[in-house]
């Protein structure tokens, strides 16, 4: 359900993934 | 760090010795953004400290459609901003062995 999704940019890898609920504002 | 409305953190356990990390970058609040963004969740990547720029990491992004070009200074600053952090925190854990 959360899975990721790969970018390849200029040789480097970006890992794209949902953003955890908890994560979503901290302050 | 100032709220740049990015948020950029460790994505794994620094272990002091690694160059290369895994960092973790999400938007936190969109209205610091000044291009539409795209939401498009976290994005994880490796740095390496003692050779990349921040600010070209940023421009990557760009390139890679998670940002527009109006944003790639807020971005590579953030970046920055946790960069710092991390290399002071090794920093004074070295001084505090030493």
């Amino acid at each position: 359900s959360s899975a990721a999704q790969v970018v390849h940019s200029a040789g480097r890898r970006f890992i794209v993934s949902p953003v955890p609920e908890s994560r979503l504002r901290e302050q | 760090a100032e709220d740049t409305g990015v948020r950029v953190e460790l994505a794994e356990e620094d272990d002091g010795k690694k160059s290369s990390i895994a960092l973790r970058l999400w938007v936190e609040d969109q209205k610091k953004l000044k291009g539409k963004y795209k939401d498009s969740g976290a994005i994880e990547f490796t740095f390496d400290l003692d050779t990349e720029v921040p600010e070209t990491v940023a421009q990557e992004m760009v390139d890679s459609g998670f940002f527009l070009e109006i944003d790639v200074k807020i971005v590579g600053k953030s970046i920055r901003d946790r960069v710092s952090l991390i290399k002071w925190r090794r920093q004074r854990s070295t001084s505090a062995h030493n």
